[in-house]
Formats: structure tokens, sequence, C-alpha cells
């Protein structure tokens, strides 16, 4: 299958790239 | 010693490696001149890091563009992936630009990362916004004009995401229609 990722999910990551 | 779950430090990998593109309207230079790789990534995590570093949209001059295309596709008609193909074409009004263009551009950009059009998003060659002063214009690129079925089904998926009203219609039209056209509107191959 493949890699889906709804809005929402992806939406949650916006802010946390900075703290990775 | 302290465990930490993989989930902390392992990037969400996303089906397709993506590049964007800047195009900046120099007319001293060449159209090809005036394209600019920007950055390639291919995790959730790389998306939002470019994304959250770079100028939204509508702080955009008037003849820039943005272009996400998978990678390995030049965000250009004369692509071998995209000139058999064609776009569905978001045309803003003036007004727009304040109201839609920046959350319409990150609804596209979210669609195609997050491959929302299932099997179909294997049509989809990238999308485009253009920041132009008589209307700004968005489009999702896809790699075969005669392919009824998946066009269809991303037009329908798209115009929802976008929340485009139902009586609105959106129109598909091909690459060769756009290049070949004589007055300023394009022939519609489909419509949703």
């Amino acid at each position: 299958g493949k890699r889906q990722y709804n809005r929402d999910f992806l939406l949650g990551f916006q802010f946390m790239a900075a703290c990775t | 010693q302290e465990i930490v779950s993989p989930e902390s430090y392992i990037k969400h990998p996303l089906q397709n490696k993506w590049s964007l593109w800047f195009f900046k309207n120099d007319k001293t230079k060449t159209w090809q001149a005036n394209l600019c790789l920007i950055s390639t990534f291919d995790t959730v995590e790389d998306f939002w890091a470019l994304y959250n570093h770079i100028q939204l949209s509508s702080n955009l001059i008037s003849g820039c563009d943005y272009s996400l295309f998978k990678d390995g596709i030049e965000p250009m008609w004369e692509d071998e992936r995209n000139k058999r193909g064609g776009r569905w074409l978001i045309t803003l009004s003036k007004q727009q630009r304040r109201q839609d263009l920046d959350r319409f551009w990150l609804e596209t950009l979210l669609c195609l990362v997050g491959e929302t059009f299932d099997d179909y998003s294997d049509e989809v060659c990238g999308a485009v916004v253009n920041i132009r002063s008589k209307g700004d214009k968005i489009a999702i690129w896809t790699a075969d004009f005669d392919n009824r079925e998946a066009i269809t089904h991303i037009g329908r998926v798209y115009k929802e995401r976008l929340g485009i009203p139902i009586k609105m219609t959106i129109g598909y039209q091909s690459h060769s229609d756009t290049a070949t056209k004589s007055g300023s509107t394009t022939k519609n191959k489909f419509v949703v």
C-alpha cells in the first residue's frame, strides 16, 4: 500500500519539526 | 538508562520524494533561467521544515510561481511526464488572495505529499501556484489527459478538500490545448 497521511495528521507535525 | 521510542527520532517517510521550485519573472532572462530548484524532501518533518522557512504565496510579488513536483519531473509542459498531461485549474479572484490563496495552496501541498488521491495519486505529477496581478491560479498537474477515471477522481476529491461549493465548477485542461490556445481561455476537457 501507499504511505498515505491525512491532513490532520500532517498538520500535527507543522510545529514539531524545529524540536527534532 | 532512558529508552526512547523510535517514533520520537525516526522521521515519517513520504510515498514520494518531492522538489519545490521557485520562478521569478525577470524579463532579461530566459524562462528556464528564471526557474530555480529550492529543495527536495521525502519526509513529513522535512516538508514542514521547508514550508515554515519560505514566504507564503500571498507575500510573493506578481509574476512569481511555486511548483511542487515529484522528484525527477521538471515543472514545465515539455517534461516527458507532463507533455501528454494537463491540469485541474483553480482561478482566484483578486479578493481571494487575502482570503483563500495560502489556505488553498497549503491544502494542495497536503493532498500531494499525503497521497490523498489513493491509487490515482500515481497520475499526479505536481502542483503550481501562479501569483499574478490579474488573478492568482493554483493547479494540480496530472500525467495523462486521456485518463478520465483518474482525472475525475482527483478533481472531485480536490474540489472537496478546497471546500469549493458543489454548484461551482472547476475545469481540467490539457497542456497541449493551453499551449496552442488562441484567446485567453482554454477549453475544458473535464469539469467537476
